[in-house]
């Protein structure tokens, strides 16, 4: 199971 | 200009031994409400986000808002010079490149200055979304730090789970597996033990066990640790600063 980046949750689109 | 005198110096140098190890430098960003940083990773896995009070300072003054670039390593290099009693006053010009630390013991006989060159650092910052959390958990941080590091002898990756009355971490690895549980426990006697649980819904992440434990390196600051969980979002690990302010770090969950 791979880590996830917190820029998918952080970062506006 | 910027100066601010923190009585109890030792606080900074808890502060970033908290952090020196996940961060390698960071903008400490000053104003008149305070002295904040905000920085990830190298991985952008994990970030820090730190604030200290303008009144949590025993003399504060922020005359411009400013971004102070700093490599931790060299940050704390300098600050191992305070003696633990210390009180530490920082100062800068507006324009200056370097900040200057200056120790006094308690006594005021010995007065030490170091100034750090400053420098310009890329640095994004991040919109974090305000969240109602499905549980917040809040335990002994130094329960916390224990059940942590029991856990990495172990395995990888810890699955905090919570109920009503109840959190438990559990993992598993290539020798066997483990799991602690803490019950809701709210000490009257001694407040410094309690554990205390508020939920909405029962929720189970999974998160490194790498970055907990060094999230746990800033135990010293707080005799409580906070966790607030939500399906699939960040775990945010809060550590109080009495009187001062708040450190809190981000993990995605796996």
């Amino acid at each position: 199971m791979g880590q996830k980046s917190l820029d998918a949750f952080f970062k506006r689109p | 200009m910027f100066e601010a005198r923190l009585a109890q110096g030792a606080l900074l140098k808890k502060v970033v031994e908290a952090i020196k190890d996940l961060i390698e430098d960071a903008n400490f960003d000053c104003n008149n409400s305070g002295f904040s940083l905000q920085a990830m990773d190298s991985s952008h896995v994990s970030l820090v986000a730190l604030s200290l009070r303008a009144d949590g300072f025993e003399h504060y003054r922020c005359d411009r808002n400013i971004s102070m670039g700093m490599k931790l390593a060299n940050l704390s290099k300098i600050l191992k010079c305070a003696g633990n009693d210390d009180a530490i006053t920082m100062k800068s010009e507006d324009n200056g490149d370097t900040i200057t630390f200056m120790f006094e013991s308690p006594n005021q006989e010995r007065l030490s200055e170091f100034d750090l060159k400053l420098m310009d650092i890329d640095s994004e910052h991040l919109g974090i979304p305000e969240a109602e959390y499905d549980a917040t958990v809040k335990v002994p941080s130094s329960e916390f730090q224990r059940i942590v590091k029991d856990l990495a002898s172990i395995g990888d990756t810890v699955e905090i789970s919570v109920t009503k009355d109840a959190v438990k971490f559990s993992t598993s690895g290539d020798i066997g597996s483990a799991n602690i549980m803490c019950r809701q426990n709210k000490s009257v006697d001694k407040p410094e033990e309690s554990t205390e649980i508020d939920i909405n819904e029962p929720v189970a992440l999974t998160f490194a066990l790498r970055y907990l434990n060094s999230f746990a390196k800033a135990t010293p600051l707080s005799p409580h640790v906070v966790l607030k969980l939500s399906k699939d979002l960040p775990v945010v690990v809060e550590y109080h600063i009495p009187d001062v302010g708040r450190l809190g770090f981000y993990l995605a969950p796996k």
